[in-house]
């Protein structure tokens, strides 16, 4: 699978609708201090189906929705939606006949919440097994984290196991 | 699954042992496991040895050494089981301009196979790039973002 | 000591909230404790909120907001009851080049008072210095050191 | 109190004596990865009477010691020396006649230690006393390691107030 898209909305500092457009390859996201960029990763992870809002660096889940600054009021949703091809055909037999897979999450400030798959809803837990399906799931080494590269040596030994285990 | 776990270790182990020479330049480095009977709960300890100098402890390495020996062990896996993308947010930040370039090198390579998201500060990480998000907040609060293709601007 | 805590902590306060905006170029920042009734055992609370953006759990902050953040709280301390020295090493590692220029400004006046100790990878930082110590290892596993007075250059 | 000069010999990566001159205001030390820089800080922790091991990325204080290299043999004793100028007379009534203060620390592999104040052997009780009346002594805000800036914000509250303990 290759990461085609991502749509934010009211995401964090994304505030009107952002489009994100992949190529293969590599691509470097730049910008100065606070400007938003690992707020782009936080948006790929939820969008992936996380669940603790402590590994977004955030109290609640509540908190991922764009809060105000000071010209602009607080959103009542945010929504991040990613596109991403689908050469092998993993997932269920009815997903297998699309060569682009569209995964959309809600939330909505009362709490409420939708997922979407290529825009039927659905469960999380069909997204969630999704991502398990095409390899991304296991994201202990897909995904580090600012500040994060150092724990892999601070970390306890059996801490460390869950490296391989993934990739077993 | 015992027998998943020790084949997954001992082909990480071997990469491990390529990758790590690779980024520093010499020295050595392996995996070992805490407890090679309980293959289920033992734990895994990193050793590793910089050029030129003499095995010891791994918490006396430098900043920027404990950074590219972590980055050895997680190319290292990637390696051996690709994702279909991987997401590096300022792993270069420890280190030097030398590390750096040899860290690009590796990453140019293993973006044949998967794509790769870098974030960074540094300018020689933007110089490898495919595609370039500015993101900016001209408006305090407010992320924008611009997208750059380079190849279009160099060929 | 509890009116000693109280006072130290006020006194910090009042400069943490002006070092905080010079150093973001504006926003709001403050030091609270978290049970004003216990000031031997009150835990200190850090609230910040950067330029334009909405006051949210410091939590939310990026990497370097955070880094920054926390480098005016040192220098609140520092400015209202001075060490000999200070030794800060790789603390601009999170920072962006406009970011790295404020905090330089701020070690270049303090400095006057106190002596500074910096480590950095960064050349801005090292344009402030006065006295540049080069360490290498050209023999592996063995530092050697170059002492570098920069106002013998310049002048 | 202004540091003038540091020897180390023997210490982590300072393998032969190296002397470090001081001038006031800023010092920059730069340097590749793994070069010595923050070995630097260290000896100057350990030769304030730094006592635990840990505090300067080792397991035992034995680990200090340069432990050899491919072409060098481990020493058998670290030894770090600080001069720094003493204007405002402080310490004991015998330190206080000095303008100038020398302190010495060596750690020998057996384990023996030798403390010393201008040459004259002493506890480590007494160097550290010293630098506790010269006001370096709280060295939670003086001292700020690699890496660990961040911990303040992530500090509990409790553990925070430490600071402004050490600062009133
Ligand atoms: N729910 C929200 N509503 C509004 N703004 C938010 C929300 N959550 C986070 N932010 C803001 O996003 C900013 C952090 O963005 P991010 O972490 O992406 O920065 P960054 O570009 O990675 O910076 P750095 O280079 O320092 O790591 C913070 O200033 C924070 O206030
Ligand atoms: N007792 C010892 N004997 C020999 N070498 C040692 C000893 N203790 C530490 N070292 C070496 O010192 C090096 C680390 O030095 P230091 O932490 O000062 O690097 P640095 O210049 O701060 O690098 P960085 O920029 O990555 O932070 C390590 O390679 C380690 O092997
Ligand atoms: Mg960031
Ligand atoms: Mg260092």
């Amino acid at each position: 699978m290759k990461i085609k898209r991502i749509e934010i909305i009211g995401f964090k500092s994304f505030v009107d609708k952002t489009v994100l457009n992949f190529e293969s390859g590599i691509t470097a996201i730049l910008g100065p201090n606070g400007c938003g960029k690992s707020n782009v990763i936080d948006a790929i992870r939820w969008v992936m189906g996380e669940q603790n809002a402590k590994n977004l660096r955030g109290q609640a889940m509540e908190d991922v929705i764009f809060g105000g600054s000071e010209k602009r009021r607080a959103h009542g949703m945010a929504a991040v939606t990613m596109v991403f091809s689908n050469p092998e055909g993993v997932g269920t037999t009815e997903l297998n006949q699309y060569s682009e897979i569209m995964v959309t999450r809600r939330l909505y400030r009362n709490g409420d919440s939708e997922y979407l798959l290529n825009k039927t809803p659905c469960r999380l837990k069909d997204i969630a097994e999704l991502f398990m399906d095409t390899g991304v799931g296991a994201r202990a080494y897909s995904i580090i984290e600012q500040g994060k590269i150092g724990m892999i040596l601070q970390s306890r030994p059996e801490d460390r196991r869950v490296l391989i285990e993934e990739a077993a | 699954t015992r027998k998943r776990f020790r084949e997954a270790f001992d082909q990480i182990n071997e990469q491990f042992k390529q990758v790590f020479p690779r980024l520093f330049v010499g020295g050595e480095a392996e995996l070992r496991l805490t407890d090679e009977a309980d293959l289920l709960e033992s734990g895994i300890d990193i050793i590793a040895q910089p050029p030129g100098k003499k095995l010891q402890n791994v918490g006396l390495l430098s900043g920027g050494e404990k950074a590219l020996t972590a980055v050895a062990l997680i190319f290292a896996i990637f390696l051996i089981k690709p994702s279909p993308f991987c997401i590096l947010d300022e792993v270069d930040a420890p280190l030097d301009d030398a590390n750096i370039g040899r860290f690009n090198e590796m990453v140019k390579e293993m973006s044949g196979e998967s794509q790769f998201v870098i974030i960074t500060h540094n300018t020689r990480t933007m110089e490898i790039a495919d595609t370039l998000f500015g993101v900016t907040m001209e408006e305090p609060g407010v992320s924008s973002l611009v997208a750059v293709r380079l190849d279009d601007l160099s060929s």
